[in-house]
């Protein structure tokens, strides 16, 4: 087992966190896991960055997912307008 | 693209290396970046010249963390670089986050995939979806450098902007506010239709028409139709002959007095050659057509109204030649446009004719329209 799984979930929260705010134009504001019933915009926007990289459209972090996040990428958003 | 689909409005584009990495030789960045800038040059009427001072329209700079662009790196990992689509200033530039480790190969970070794909946002393309683009965000450490090629999702893409290449360096294309539209898509059904060269490959028929070509495979009823350069970026288009050679699975492509060798997608090193290597006379300046037979493993030129024969096993041109076509061919066509061998027999090309011609009893046994293997 890890040695400091809360850690480690918070590092993944802000990995998504950021990561949305990042290409898939996420409110900064946004609260990021406040669990929903049908989802939230982090949701949607899991959603979209799922559909965007061709991954199955799950609205949830599973490993596919985040094993994406993690690749090296460039720094041009995905989605939303360039600024 | 990239909302309000900013794009060049001219076709000459000069960039700028403003500073270097330490982690290559400045000529491997030299060649890197003009690599990345070739990949789009290959497919559009876009040139670009290099300028060591003053002002660029696409700036290049290694940087990390705050760079004054209010996106900062992030180190070692993560981001690579990014880069901002064509406009005056900052638009057009592309930075090179130089936290990363940046390799020719693919041991690090290579830097000709990042930069073609940064440049591609220079040009104006914004993110694809499709994975096989070199436009999808996602860095693959998979990519096999030697089989580098944009994807037809990528070629569409920045066509879409500003047309295809023109057919030759001598007929440039007039920079345009329009998108332009390149010269004519050819017509699998236009009775007309001639090719330029025909190749089998693999088991396929490769029938090239200006810069693209018709892949017929005998799996599937339609032929397939794709850019050459969406294959191989780096030929030429509008070729003159093409050969497979199928116990070296290698096909030969030429043009003027130069030809290639590809294995499947990945054009073999040290070419372009001379023809005159292969022993034509200095007289001969192209090949009018090619064909391969892989019974007597013989390769047979066209060239005028007359034909070279060269020996695969002995590499060398055989003796006795040139000989006139209409001699050992009868009834062929004394120019042929495009040539190859299947089901042993030879299928000779001239403009919109084509004849079936048996070997063995010497005699042409159909006469048929050039389009007939396109299922039209």
């Amino acid at each position: 087992y890890p040695a400091d799984r809360a850690a480690e979930d918070e590092d993944i929260m802000e990995l998504v966190q950021q990561y949305l705010e990042n290409y898939y134009n996420l409110a900064k504001d946004t609260k990021p896991f406040v669990r929903r019933r049908e989802g939230g915009p982090v949701v949607e926007k899991i959603r979209e960055m799922q559909k965007f990289l061709g991954l199955a459209v799950t609205g949830k972090l599973d490993s596919d997912t985040l094993e994406m996040m993690r690749k090296p990428r460039c720094g041009v958003p995905d989605v939303g307008e360039f600024t | 693209t990239f909302p309000g689909i900013p794009k060049w409005r001219k076709t000459h584009l000069t960039y700028r290396i403003m500073n270097y990495t330490l982690d290559l030789p400045r000529e491997a960045v030299d060649s890197a970046i003009e690599k990345a800038l070739n990949v789009w040059k290959e497919v559009t009427p876009l040139t670009f010249s290099r300028t060591d001072e003053g002002e660029a329209d696409i700036k290049i700079s290694f940087a990390v963390r705050d760079h004054g662009d209010f996106s900062p790196f992030d180190g070692p990992g993560n981001v690579l670089g990014h880069a901002y689509p064509p406009g005056p200033g900052i638009y057009g530039d592309a930075h090179f986050d130089d936290d990363e480790l940046w390799t020719s190969d693919t041991s690090g970070t290579n830097l000709f995939l990042v930069a073609a794909h940064e440049l591609g946002h220079s040009l104006g393309l914004f993110h694809s979806a499709d994975p096989r683009a070199l436009m999808y965000p996602v860095y693959n450490t998979l990519t096999d450098l030697a089989r580098f090629r944009l994807s037809q999702d990528d070629v569409d893409g920045i066509q879409s902007l500003y047309g295809a290449p023109p057919v030759s360096p001598d007929e440039p294309m007039a920079p345009t506010e329009s998108v332009p539209s390149g010269p004519e898509t050819p017509d699998a059904c236009d009775p007309a239709l001639s090719f330029d060269a025909i190749s089998t490959l693999r088991g396929e028929i490769l029938f090239f028409k200006d810069r693209h070509f018709w892949r017929k495979s005998f799996r599937t009823l339609e032929p397939g139709f794709f850019l050459i350069s969406s294959f191989w970026p780096s030929l030429p288009s509008g070729l003159d002959a093409a050969y497979e050679e199928t116990s070296k699975d290698i096909v030969f492509i030429f043009k003027g007095d130069q030809f290639w060798a590809i294995r499947g997608t990945e054009v073999q090193a040290g070419y372009p050659k001379g023809i005159h290597t292969l022993g034509f006379p200095e007289t001969v300046g192209k090949i009018d057509a090619a064909m391969f037979d892989k019974e007597k493993k013989k390769t047979f030129f066209f060239v005028g109204d007359k034909y070279w024969r060269f020996d695969e096993k002995r590499q060398s041109m055989e003796p006795g030649f040139p000989k006139q076509i209409a001699e050992d061919f009868p009834g062929v066509d004394p120019k042929v446009d495009a040539a190859f061998e299947a089901f042993g027999f030879y299928y000779f090309f001239s403009g919109s004719s084509q004849l079936e011609f048996d070997p063995n009893a010497r005699q042409v046994t159909h006469a048929l329209k050039s389009r007939s293997w396109l299922n039209c």
